[in-house]
């Protein structure tokens, strides 16, 4: 059901 | 010295319930403007961000930012302390290793007081980027609740497809496959009663089952939810907590085969 992405992929370091 | 008082306390408690089974621990932000919370789950797939802006308060005061880690099960059951109908207040002085909650009856006539530990966290912040989505669905809590919770049955991902025509959830897994439509709804009674679907771009995208229907306990806090929705990026399921503020989840996608 596919690969669950992890939200550093999208969001960087503030 | 940091204090906030709400006399609809029962709104914190509904809060907690939203973010407590997500996140073990979390740190507040009490600025001059309001709280603010971000914080991701222990397997950074899911972000909570909360906003409870002063103005929702109906006393608040915060000399200097202060940063309040708390340990949320803890947090949680001193919350349980309080009634439905009581105030509460939370409150700190400046540099203050623990936070007092107090808990008024509304005829004054019990008050408790709980102090808490705080925590050191260091908790990684990300950057959230402003973004235009392509879909954006306003649809009531209760239904997408129940969505969830029926879909779960089917397999452990949502599908969740947004076309000019509605947006339609689908599982499948090993009893077979389930699919539900809604379309926009015309003419409503009620503003909450309505689906609204607002699309640039037809999207469709996958989810865990596990973190939405961890994201629906915050059904309590509005009888409304919005997604919204763009290619290849996490999800927004935004409730609104009267008119104190919001709370925010995003979810990254399920990617590829």
């Amino acid at each position: 059901q596919g690969t669950q992405m992890r939200m550093e992929s999208f969001f960087g370091a503030a | 010295m940091f204090e906030a008082r709400l006399v609809q306390g029962s709104l914190l408690k509904k809060v907690m319930e939203a973010i407590k089974d997500l996140l073990n621990e979390a740190s507040f932000d009490c600025a001059h403007s309001g709280i603010l919370l971000q914080a991701m789950d222990n397997s950074h797939v899911s972000l909570v961000s909360l906003n409870l802006r002063k103005e929702g308060f109906d006393k608040y005061r915060c000399d200097r930012n202060i940063v309040m880690g708390m340990n949320l099960t803890s947090m949680s059951k001193i919350l349980k302390c309080a009634s439905n109908d009581d105030i509460i207040t939370m409150k700190a002085q400046d540099s203050a290793d623990t936070v007092t909650f107090v808990f008024e009856s509304p005829n004054q006539e019990k008050v408790s007081e709980y102090e808490m530990k705080l925590m050191n966290l260091d908790q990684d912040q990300l950057g959230i980027p402003e973004t235009e989505y392509c879909c954006i669905i306003k649809l009531p809590s209760g239904e997408f609740a129940r969505i969830c919770r029926d879909l779960s049955q089917f397999g452990e991902s949502i599908v969740i497809s947004c076309t000019k025509e509605g947006v339609k959830f689908s599982a499948a897994g090993d009893i077979g496959t389930a699919n539900i439509k809604l379309a926009q709804t015309g003419t409503v009674d009620k503003e909450e009663d309505a689906v609204i679907v607002d699309m640039q771009e037809p999207v469709t995208l996958t989810f865990s089952c596990k973190y939405l229907n961890m994201f629906t306990k915050a059904t309590p806090l509005s009888p409304q939810v919005c997604l919204s929705m763009s290619p290849d990026v996490p999800l927004v399921v935004e409730y609104k907590i009267g008119e104190i503020g919001h709370i925010r989840y995003y979810l990254a996608p399920r990617i590829g085969d």
